[in-house]
């Protein structure tokens, strides 16, 4: 089963697939697809995986990352631990047309995205503060910590480094709408 | 996470990732998906490929570099996505984790690891031989 032209996205996102076809049907470039098609997403909150309002880091805020890649030029832009600015793979983009760079992260790569006309907003919604609330309700659990004290299995934070290192097996953090 | 690689009729291709990552992960942690070569790689010449899962497991593997380069090599798709996750369950048998792989010449195919409550993984295709997009599946290894 071959054919060209082809859009493949991961996970059941149809109506992602369906942006980025459009685009090809209207005369747009593979770039423009990428990003239309991973920009409904962001807008759809596909599964709570992708754009605001989901998957709250330990502070209850809601960050994102995302790339693009030109297969033709091997140009890459990427933003990582973007703050504040829902539209993550447009700001990706602008890293890429408008940077020598490949990735900007964190508060500065907010800057550079405001600085390029994308609008900051509060990324957090009643469902990722509610998501944050019951977590902090039940002892923090699951976390990513290790190595520490308090107990990070059993107690939320602030955590200090324990003297005596462990090397235990990774704790298996699978949930199914919290994954990259 | 979305993972999306589009390859047009004259064989342009590109690739892109977007994600809010790991729920309570700890602040300023990054998954790979803004990783190149592990979230997701383009080459014009060779094909796109484009992962999600547990980005903190997967990013030291880059999995869709790898699975470029072995289509690159001849591989063909399906088998170029199960290497790719191969190569991390060797050292994470369980880990969470799924990519999608295509070629230049439209051939495509996918793979995910099989972990407790994750057996399949579904994944969305368009291209002109349906007028919709439509759902598929792959069993994991």
């Amino acid at each position: 089963h071959a054919s060209l032209p082809l859009v493949i996205n991961t996970w059941p996102f149809k109506n992602a697939t369906a942006a980025a076809w459009s685009v090809l049907q209207s005369g747009g470039s593979v770039l423009d697809a990428v990003e239309k098609g991973c920009a409904r997403c962001e807008i759809e909150q596909c599964d709570g995986s992708v754009g605001y309002g989901g998957s709250p880091d330990e502070s209850g805020e809601t960050t994102l990352d995302a790339m693009i890649m030109n297969g033709d030029t091997m140009d890459v832009g990427a933003v990582a631990d973007l703050r504040r600015i829902k539209n993550a793979i447009g700001v990706a983009r602008a890293v890429m047309e408008r940077t020598d760079h490949t990735l900007l992260v964190g508060e500065s790569a907010s800057v550079f995205a405001e600085n390029m006309g994308f609008i900051a907003e509060d990324l957090t919604t009643n469902r990722s503060l509610n998501t944050f609330s019951q977590w902090l309700k039940g002892n923090c659990q699951p976390n990513y910590r290790k190595n520490v004290f308090p107990d990070p299995s059993i107690s939320c934070g602030p955590y200090k480094p324990r003297v005596t290192l462990q090397r235990r097996k990774r704790v298996r953090h699978m949930y199914r709408h919290s994954h990259d | 996470t979305i993972g999306m690689i589009a390859f047009s009729q004259d064989g342009h291709v590109a690739a892109g990732t977007s994600t809010n990552g790991l729920m309570h992960k700890v602040p300023g942690r990054v998954g790979d998906s803004p990783i190149v070569g592990a979230g997701a790689y383009a080459d014009s010449s060779a094909g796109a490929a484009a992962a999600t899962g547990d980005g903190d497991v997967m990013m030291r593997f880059l999995p869709s570099y790898l699975a470029v380069e072995l289509m690159r090599a001849g591989a063909d798709p399906s088998a170029a996505c199960e290497t790719a996750i191969s190569r991390i369950k060797r050292h994470h048998s369980e880990f969470f984790g799924a990519i999608i792989c295509a070629n230049t010449t439209g051939h495509y195919g996918a793979a995910c690891n099989k972990s407790p409550g994750f057996s399949k993984f579904q994944y969305m295709v368009r291209d002109s031989k349906s007028d919709t997009p439509v759902l598929k599946s792959v069993d994991c290894i």
